[in-house]
């Protein structure tokens, strides 16, 4: 699979998501 | 003779020699088992990997004896309400999670030994109408249980004695939650599949629902089994129970899907099929350890493939004893358990 399929991938996903999300 | 029909037809034929037979256990007073697992069991100074049986109502704990024996150590009753499964723990100690129930699971229990007591006992953790369960790395826990208006999902720390020390609440999503499976490598993630087909991920220190990504309407009914977070990826391996059969691939067992959680696109990166022939047609129920996964299927053989490669490495046909049943791996991959309704157990090493 490429980049383009998925979109931009990021390494911190955890820990953006659980940023974001509410709590 | 279905060893025959996968000869010609397996890439290689049927590899049996993938898989060695290591020992074997029997019953006698097993009329029908449900389940087999595997527990890490201290005692004496030392810990050893035991076998643990289950049938609709006797768990039973087996002790190696020497290479290629196995004896009895203690058969634990539970004549009220049937054993419905048992739950792995992964790397806890002295601890066998079971869940009861009639049509569904009523109850979850801990079956342990009491050094204070010396005796072997049991304790109730949590009672309700209990869709999904999932035993995670640290004495930890998580069920969803459903009531007539909302989802409940909880996790439980348990407790060396069988008792819970804490619990936490994650955030249902809308959809009932089909499975859990923890994330190797990430001890705070959890994901989950649901009957709406997505694959959701938890925050399971903060309970925060992080994602519910679309799995697709090819493979309905996906359950999850295992998952790693590699490179910004979620690489999540799905099973397909009820998967369908189709000219470009055959029948799926397993499938391994890359989802993007920042954006919730995937793809399917690999996809491993049913054996060709009459050895195969359906996948009955499985089990994933590492990359390897391992199912009965309906002709009564055991199918063992290699996920990342979506390669049937070795077949098990049923043998004299009939069709298997049970199809386990070992606690940390060390041998691959398959059993018969008759409560015989064999182990193999893979």
């Amino acid at each position: 699979c490429s980049e383009s399929d998925l979109g931009p991938i990021s390494l911190n996903w955890f820990e953006e998501l659980s940023a974001e999300a509410p709590p | 003779d279905v060893a025959e029909q996968l000869t010609p037809l397996l890439p290689g034929g049927p590899r049996e020699e993938s898989l060695h037979f290591v020992s074997e256990l029997k019953d006698p007073s097993c009329s029908c088992a449900v389940d087999v697992s595997t527990v890490w069991w201290a005692a004496a100074g030392r810990r050893e990997l035991r076998v643990v049986t289950a049938s609709e109502s006797t768990v039973s704990l087996w002790e190696p004896l020497g290479p290629d024996s196995w004896g009895k150590v203690h058969t634990w009753h539970l004549t009220e309400i049937p054993v419905i499964q048992i739950v792995p723990l992964p790397d806890t100690c002295n601890l066998v999670c079971v869940a009861l129930g009639e049509l569904e699971i009523g109850e979850i229990r801990l079956l342990l030994y009491s050094s204070e007591t010396d005796s072997f006992k049991y304790s109730l953790v949590k009672t309700g109408n209990i869709k999904a369960i999932v035993g995670l790395k640290d004495r930890r826990l998580v069920s969803s249980s459903r009531t007539m208006q909302e989802q409940q999902l909880e996790m439980v720390l348990l407790s060396e004695t069988g008792g819970s020390k804490d619990r936490q609440t994650l955030m249902p999503p809308e959809e009932t939650v089909t499975a859990f499976a923890e994330v190797e490598g990430m001890r705070e993630a959890l994901v989950g599949t649901t009957a709406g087909n997505s694959v959701v991920v938890w925050n399971l220190k903060t309970g925060q629902l992080l994602r519910k990504m679309d799995i697709g309407y090819s493979y309905p009914a996906s359950i999850c089994h295992r998952a790693y977070s590699d490179s910004g990826l979620l690489f999540v391996i799905l099973s397909h129970p009820h998967a369908k059969e189709s000219e470009s691939c055959g029948s799926p067992a397993f499938r391994v899907v890359a989802f993007n959680p920042r954006t919730g696109r995937s793809t399917g990166v690999m996809f491993s099929c049913l054996p060709p022939g009459r050895a195969g047609r359906r996948y009955l129920e499985g089990d994933v350890w590492d990359t390897a996964g391992a199912a009965v299927l309906t002709s009564g053989a055991v199918a063992v493939w290699d996920l990342l490669r979506g390669r049937c490495t070795a077949v098990l046909p049923p043998g004299p004893a009939g069709h298997w049943a049970l199809a386990r791996w070992a606690a940390g991959g060390a041998a691959l358990l398959a059993g018969h309704r008759n409560g015989t157990v064999r182990l193999y090493r893979y």
